[in-house]
Protein backbone atom coordinates (compact mmCIF):
# COMPACT_ATOMS: atom_id res chain seq x y z
CA UNK A 1 0.00 0.00 0.00
CA UNK A 2 3.24 2.52 0.57
CA UNK A 3 4.61 1.68 -2.75
CA UNK A 4 1.42 2.22 -4.09
CA UNK A 5 0.63 5.57 -2.62
CA UNK A 6 4.44 6.67 -3.74
CA UNK A 7 3.59 5.13 -7.17
CA UNK A 8 0.07 7.50 -6.99
CA UNK A 9 1.67 10.75 -5.80
CA UNK A 10 4.13 10.69 -9.17
CA UNK A 11 0.77 10.26 -11.28
CA UNK A 12 -1.12 12.57 -9.26
CA UNK A 13 2.22 14.99 -10.02
CA UNK A 14 2.70 14.76 -13.67
CA UNK A 15 -1.17 14.86 -14.11
CA UNK A 16 -1.26 18.45 -12.39
CA UNK A 17 1.95 19.34 -14.67
CA UNK A 18 0.39 18.03 -18.03
CA UNK A 19 -3.54 19.55 -17.18
CA UNK A 20 -2.32 22.73 -16.01
CA UNK A 21 0.60 23.29 -18.39
CA UNK A 22 2.43 24.08 -14.79
CA UNK A 23 4.33 23.20 -12.39
CA UNK A 24 3.35 26.73 -10.32
CA UNK A 25 3.36 25.29 -6.45
CA UNK A 26 5.96 22.84 -7.06
CA UNK A 27 9.17 23.18 -5.23
CA UNK A 28 12.11 22.22 -7.73
CA UNK A 29 14.15 21.75 -5.00
CA UNK A 30 12.44 19.22 -3.17
CA UNK A 31 11.92 17.37 -6.46
CA UNK A 32 15.64 17.53 -6.99
CA UNK A 33 16.92 16.13 -3.36
CA UNK A 34 14.11 13.09 -4.80
CA UNK A 35 16.17 12.63 -7.77
CA UNK A 36 19.24 12.15 -5.81
CA UNK A 37 17.92 10.24 -2.53
CA UNK A 38 16.81 7.80 -5.07
CA UNK A 39 20.41 7.79 -7.47
CA UNK A 40 21.86 7.21 -3.89
CA UNK A 41 19.44 4.28 -2.41
CA UNK A 42 19.03 2.37 -5.74
CA UNK A 43 22.75 1.94 -7.09
CA UNK A 44 22.40 -1.53 -6.07
CA UNK A 45 20.42 -1.75 -8.85
CA UNK A 46 23.89 -3.23 -10.67
CA UNK A 47 24.39 -6.06 -8.06
CA UNK A 48 21.38 -6.93 -5.57
CA UNK A 49 18.43 -8.30 -7.38
CA UNK A 50 15.35 -8.68 -4.81
CA UNK A 51 12.65 -8.99 -7.43
CA UNK A 52 11.01 -8.35 -10.43
CA UNK A 53 8.98 -5.87 -8.89
CA UNK A 54 11.43 -4.02 -6.98
CA UNK A 55 13.42 -3.32 -9.79
CA UNK A 56 11.00 -2.20 -11.47
CA UNK A 57 9.77 0.21 -8.62
CA UNK A 58 13.97 1.73 -8.51
CA UNK A 59 13.22 1.86 -12.39
CA UNK A 60 10.73 4.04 -12.19
CA UNK A 61 11.11 6.07 -8.94
CA UNK A 62 14.66 7.17 -10.87
CA UNK A 63 13.07 7.91 -14.29
CA UNK A 64 10.23 9.64 -13.03
CA UNK A 65 12.25 11.77 -10.94
CA UNK A 66 14.51 12.39 -13.43
CA UNK A 67 11.41 13.18 -15.62
CA UNK A 68 9.95 15.69 -13.49
CA UNK A 69 13.25 17.30 -13.23
CA UNK A 70 12.98 18.15 -16.71
CA UNK A 71 9.42 19.09 -17.25
CA UNK A 72 10.48 21.65 -14.71
CA UNK A 73 13.79 22.85 -16.16
CA UNK A 74 13.19 23.13 -19.31
CA UNK A 75 9.05 22.15 -20.45
CA UNK A 76 6.93 24.44 -18.28
CA UNK A 77 10.49 26.54 -17.46
CA UNK A 78 8.29 29.45 -17.47
CA UNK A 79 5.81 28.48 -14.68
CA UNK A 80 8.57 27.95 -12.12
CA UNK A 81 9.14 30.79 -9.84
CA UNK A 82 12.80 30.50 -7.72
CA UNK A 83 11.90 33.03 -5.47
CA UNK A 84 9.26 31.35 -3.85
CA UNK A 85 11.46 28.12 -3.67
CA UNK A 86 13.90 29.50 -1.30
CA UNK A 87 14.83 26.82 1.05
CA UNK A 88 18.70 26.33 1.44
CA UNK A 89 19.09 22.51 1.01
CA UNK A 90 22.68 22.81 1.92
CA UNK A 91 21.32 22.80 5.96
CA UNK A 92 19.57 19.49 4.80
CA UNK A 93 22.81 17.65 2.37
CA UNK A 94 25.18 18.63 5.14
CA UNK A 95 23.27 16.82 7.98
CA UNK A 96 21.90 14.27 6.44
CA UNK A 97 25.65 13.23 5.50
CA UNK A 98 26.91 13.16 8.89
CA UNK A 99 23.97 11.28 9.96
CA UNK A 100 24.82 9.01 7.28
CA UNK A 101 28.70 8.72 8.51
CA UNK A 102 27.41 8.09 11.76
CA UNK A 103 24.44 5.56 11.49
CA UNK A 104 25.12 2.41 8.89
CA UNK A 105 25.02 -0.56 8.71
CA UNK A 106 28.36 -1.14 7.51
CA UNK A 107 31.17 1.80 7.29
CA UNK A 108 31.03 1.46 3.76
CA UNK A 109 30.42 3.51 0.58
CA UNK A 110 27.50 2.53 -0.62
CA UNK A 111 26.24 1.59 2.98
CA UNK A 112 26.82 5.11 3.56
CA UNK A 113 24.93 6.49 0.47
CA UNK A 114 22.10 4.00 1.35
CA UNK A 115 21.49 5.30 4.91
CA UNK A 116 22.35 9.08 3.72
CA UNK A 117 19.55 8.73 1.17
CA UNK A 118 17.49 7.33 4.11
CA UNK A 119 17.95 10.50 5.93
CA UNK A 120 17.62 12.64 3.16
CA UNK A 121 14.37 10.99 1.70
CA UNK A 122 12.96 12.04 5.74
CA UNK A 123 13.71 15.91 5.35
CA UNK A 124 13.39 16.16 1.52
CA UNK A 125 10.13 17.41 1.56
CA UNK A 126 10.94 20.62 4.05
CA UNK A 127 11.39 22.91 0.82
CA UNK A 128 8.26 22.11 -0.52
CA UNK A 129 6.84 22.51 3.19
CA UNK A 130 8.55 25.79 3.41
CA UNK A 131 7.03 26.91 0.00
CA UNK A 132 3.67 26.23 0.61
CA UNK A 133 4.23 27.92 3.92
CA UNK A 134 5.09 31.30 2.32
CA UNK A 135 2.22 31.01 -0.11
CA UNK A 136 -0.30 30.06 2.30
CA UNK A 137 -2.55 28.10 -0.29
CA UNK A 138 -1.93 25.14 -2.69
CA UNK A 139 -4.25 23.81 -5.72
CA UNK A 140 -6.20 20.97 -4.41
CA UNK A 141 -4.23 18.76 -7.20
CA UNK A 142 -0.92 19.88 -5.36
CA UNK A 143 -2.55 18.73 -2.04
CA UNK A 144 -3.60 15.66 -3.34
CA UNK A 145 -0.18 15.04 -4.24
CA UNK A 146 1.43 15.74 -1.03
CA UNK A 147 -1.39 13.32 0.98
CA UNK A 148 -0.42 10.60 -0.90
CA UNK A 149 3.48 11.45 -0.94
CA UNK A 150 3.00 11.96 2.95
CA UNK A 151 0.62 8.81 3.19
CA UNK A 152 3.73 6.56 1.63
CA UNK A 153 6.20 6.29 4.41
CA UNK A 154 3.68 6.32 7.18
CA UNK A 155 2.12 3.39 5.23
CA UNK A 156 5.04 1.11 5.81
CA UNK A 157 5.24 1.55 9.37
CA UNK A 158 2.55 -1.33 10.26
CA UNK A 159 4.97 -3.37 7.53
CA UNK A 160 8.07 -2.32 10.11
CA UNK A 161 5.44 -3.86 13.15
CA UNK A 162 4.92 -6.70 11.07
CA UNK A 163 8.33 -7.73 9.73
CA UNK A 164 9.28 -7.03 13.57
CA UNK A 165 6.93 -9.86 14.83
CA UNK A 166 6.42 -12.03 11.89
CA UNK A 167 10.48 -12.20 10.46
CA UNK A 168 11.77 -11.06 13.49
CA UNK A 169 13.77 -8.04 11.62
CA UNK A 170 13.95 -4.41 12.11
CA UNK A 171 15.56 -2.25 10.39
CA UNK A 172 16.26 0.92 13.33
CA UNK A 173 17.54 3.49 10.79
CA UNK A 174 14.63 3.15 8.18
CA UNK A 175 12.51 3.41 11.26
CA UNK A 176 13.51 6.59 12.67
CA UNK A 177 13.77 8.62 9.68
CA UNK A 178 10.43 6.76 8.48
CA UNK A 179 8.74 8.27 11.28
CA UNK A 180 10.41 11.98 10.83
CA UNK A 181 9.27 11.88 7.64
CA UNK A 182 5.54 11.42 8.43
CA UNK A 183 6.30 13.48 11.43
CA UNK A 184 6.74 16.19 9.18
CA UNK A 185 3.93 15.96 7.22
CA UNK A 186 1.23 16.07 10.61
CA UNK A 187 0.72 19.88 10.17
CA UNK A 188 -0.06 19.80 6.47
CA UNK A 189 -2.44 16.37 6.94
CA UNK A 190 -4.35 18.36 9.60
CA UNK A 191 -5.42 20.70 7.21
CA UNK A 192 -5.79 18.34 4.51
CA UNK A 193 -8.62 16.59 6.05
CA UNK A 194 -10.42 19.89 7.82
CA UNK A 195 -9.96 21.38 4.46
CA UNK A 196 -9.06 20.00 1.42
CA UNK A 197 -11.50 16.72 2.38
CA UNK A 198 -14.46 18.70 3.46
CA UNK A 199 -14.61 20.28 -0.68
CA UNK A 200 -12.78 23.80 1.19
CA UNK A 201 -9.65 25.38 -0.86
CA UNK A 202 -6.13 24.40 1.08
CA UNK A 203 -5.41 27.76 3.17
CA UNK A 204 -3.14 28.25 6.23
CA UNK A 205 -4.51 31.20 8.88
CA UNK A 206 -2.63 34.02 8.79
CA UNK B 1 19.07 -11.88 13.28
CA UNK B 2 17.29 -8.57 14.70
CA UNK B 3 19.38 -6.34 12.42
CA UNK B 4 17.63 -5.85 8.77
CA UNK B 5 20.66 -5.19 6.66
CA UNK B 6 19.04 -6.79 3.73
CA UNK B 7 17.92 -3.98 1.50
CA UNK B 8 14.63 -5.40 0.13
CA UNK B 9 12.18 -2.54 0.48
CA UNK B 10 12.09 0.67 -1.40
Amino acid sequence: AGDISHLASIVILLHKIYTSHSCRGISFKTQALYVLVFLTRYLDLFWHWVSLYNTAMKVFFIASSVYVLYLMKYKYRPTHDPSIDTFKVEYLLGPCLILGLIFNYEFKFTEILWSFSIWLEAVAILPQLFMLQRTGEAEAITTHYLAALGAYRALYIPNWIWRYFGDNVVDPIAVVAGLVQTGLYLDFFYVYFTKVLQGQKFELPA
Amino acid sequence: EILRTEKDEL
